[in-house]
């Protein structure tokens, strides 16, 4: 179960990274 | 970060009705001369499907082929089951169909040889589709609708959605990086927000519609992220809970009615957007 939790976070992580880096890209 | 029917209060169906699983047992498979087989139509999200397969491969040798059908926007997932449950082979695809290219899939699904590795049980063969259907919005990603499924999207393509995230933020990394070296340039309140749908439609657009990448997953973290970042932004409550478990770095962009805003200082935070480590 922690495994699977680490991944979803991982996954959630790696997302919301994405959507700010696109902010960024956009806005500079 | 992941909801349900309950908090999806966009218009038009809910999302379990927008899913569904179809099963398709072929029995005698060894007595199968025909070149392709068709399963029974069966019904998700108010359209109509059917699975194709080439038992000896479409155009290609030793590969059974397996194409889902259909003639209207949507994704698909099909998968074939073998007797052990850790050995069924999960693809994942997501697809634009429209009239002229109506069927989607895999000529070379599955090696012949393999099929007969468990796959093929008392001379039957278990195919199993699992379809998404997906709304038409461009300014926001979305999500995979069945847990189940989505554990098993998890197990196979964490990594390439990593590879894939990855690639896209040093991309755009290197872009912004160049833009640093002119701290004079840029001042506190100059250029910090952006309407969310606009950025979006850029992140949709990249993920989906350029067809840069063909995963459920891609999307669905994208869609988990963006309500992570919603709920940092409503309440510190949902950040202090994501501590508890896990270091998280402070969110560099939060969201205001709709608009995405920087949090910080504009130069502190494109340090951080270019040094911080890939999550």
């Amino acid at each position: 179960k922690n495994a699977i939790e680490r991944d979803e976070r991982r996954l959630t992580e790696l997302g919301r990274r994405c959507v700010e880096i696109f902010v960024f890209a956009h806005i500079f | 970060y992941w909801d349900t029917d309950e908090n999806d209060n966009e218009s038009g169906k809910k999302p379990s009705e927008l899913f569904g699983k179809f099963t398709w047992r072929i029995e005698k498979i060894s007595q199968v001369n025909k070149r392709e087989l068709r399963s029974i139509v069966f019904e998700v999200g108010g359209y109509k499907w059917y699975i194709l397969i080439y038992p000896q491969g479409c155009d290609v040798h030793n590969h059974l082929s397996l194409f889902l059908c259909v003639a209207n926007p949507d994704k698909l997932r099909p998968a074939v089951v073998n007797k052990d449950p850790k050995k069924s082979k999960y693809s994942d695809t997501l697809h634009w169909f429209w009239k002229k290219e109506h069927d989607w899939g895999w000529k070379k699904f599955m090696e012949l040889s393999q099929v007969l590795d468990g796959f093929v049980v008392n001379d039957t063969l278990v195919i199993k589709a699992q379809v998404q259907v997906i709304r038409e919005k461009k300014s926001r990603p979305f999500r995979c609708f069945d847990c189940t499924y989505r554990r098993e999207l998890v197990r196979v393509y964490l990594t390439s959605v990593e590879q894939i995230c990855r690639h896209s933020i040093e991309e755009r990394r290197g872009k912004l990086g160049k833009l640093i070296e002119d701290k004079v340039r840029w001042s506190r309140n100059h250029l910090s927000r952006e309407k969310t749908e606009v950025i979006l439609k850029e992140v949709v657009k990249q993920f989906f519609i350029e067809k840069e990448v063909a995963s459920t997953l891609v999307m669905d973290s994208l869609y988990s992220g963006l309500n992570m970042l919603e709920s940092q932004s409503i309440s510190k409550k949902g950040r202090a809970k994501l501590l508890d478990t896990e270091e998280t770095p402070d969110p560099m962009v939060s969201i205001d009615k709709d608009m995405f805003v920087l949090a910080d200082d504009m130069l502190l935070l494109l340090e951080r957007a270019i040094l911080e480590p890939f999550p």
